[in-house]
């Protein structure tokens, strides 16, 4: 029976129903020794761990030669992933050099 | 140049180290430079201290008085290899270890193991930054970490990879001439690069990255240093 008085707003568990993800989600705790102090935080991981299911076959889409699935960071946001795993801050003035060897390419792309 | 050269063959480069939930792979691209370097001048290797660094080096960069050393937060390698040269140099991990938060400043110039003398930037042409790793060792380098978070094994190769977003540091330690692509129609060159996320990410620890298209901006930000020989 579906109670109409309360409606999902999130799309964690649609995500998560669309691809079975669950059982995964539960090899991958396992795995790595991940511990969520709550049900919630459990809920919260599982959605974004769902989203990194589609992120990954999306990478593996646009870089066919490696292999993406399941790492150590697939409970991660992207967000939170760069925060806390990377921490090169670019000089702006790399950006611009960047972007100038961008026009350069180009600009040489007669023939 | 040799067709495919990889340090880690050589005995210059450490075991794969973690960084934690810390954002501190600056320090360690800068001390996997370091370390190899060493090597290259002194035949030993000796595994050097990222927490230095992390508790220590708040140096900025010369024309952006924001971009600065910090800790867990970021960082950039060259200013790390002004700190080494103006501290006096790295005390190795056991003297000085990792625990993955900033702390206080414990740096002991009398324990220094290695002392910076120099560093370089490296240009952005790819057969170049090979001369540059054949010749004075690894190479801090520093990439779009974007492909990474889900990556698993081979050689990466991505369609598109933007160049302009480059956020996480690594160590360049070696390259290989064929490497299978799909997508590019055929045997690819590629990098081997060392990675800071421990041996249960990627291969074992390790990222292969394609060569020659300055994929992911792993050309923009490539450094050398110069270790004292005593």
């Amino acid at each position: 029976a579906i109670d109409e008085t309360i409606v999902q707003v999130t799309d964690s568990r649609r995500y998560a129903d669309l691809l079975g993800t669950e059982e995964k989600f539960k090899i991958f705790i396992e795995d790595y020794s991940k511990e969520y102090a709550t049900r919630e935080e459990y809920l919260h991981r599982l959605g974004i761990f769902a989203k990194n299911m589609i992120r990954a076959v999306e990478h593996q889409a646009i870089d066919p030669t490696a292999v993406h699935g399941v790492t150590p960071f697939s409970d991660l946001s992207e967000e939170e992933f760069q925060r806390l795993y990377t921490g090169v801050r670019v000089r702006p003035q790399l950006n611009r050099k960047v972007q100038e060897e961008d026009a350069t390419v180009e600009g040489s792309d007669d023939d | 140049l040799p067709e495919s050269f990889d340090w880690r063959e050589k005995g210059a480069v450490t075991d794969v180290k973690m960084q934690g939930a810390c954002g501190s792979c600056w320090a360690f691209s800068t001390t996997g430079a370091v370390e190899g370097a060493n090597f290259v001048s002194t035949g030993k290797l000796l595994n050097l201290s990222e927490q230095q660094l992390v508790d220590c080096d708040h140096t900025c960069d010369r024309k952006d008085k924001r971009a600065c050393d910090n800790g867990c937060r970021g960082g950039l390698m060259s200013n790390a290899y002004r700190y080494l040269i103006e501290a006096g140099g790295l005390e190795d991990e056991a003297s000085y270890p990792y625990t993955g938060k900033r702390g206080e400043c414990k740096f002991d110039p009398q324990k220094v193991a290695v002392q910076v003398v120099n560093f370089t930037d490296i240009p952005v042409n790819e057969k170049q930054i090979a001369a540059n790793l054949v010749q004075h060792g690894p190479l801090a380098v520093a990439l779009n970490a974007v492909f990474m978070q889900t990556y698993i094994g081979g050689v990466s190769c991505p369609l598109i990879c933007g160049k302009r977003w480059i956020n996480h540091g690594v160590l360049l330690v070696g390259y290989g001439a064929k490497g299978f692509s799909i997508l590019r129609l055929g045997n690819q060159p590629y990098w081997i690069i060392k990675n800071s996320w421990g041996k249960r990410w990627g291969e074992h620890g390790y990222y292969r990255l394609c060569r020659g298209h300055g994929m992911c901006g792993i050309n923009t930000m490539v450094s050398a240093v110069v270790t004292q020989v005593s």
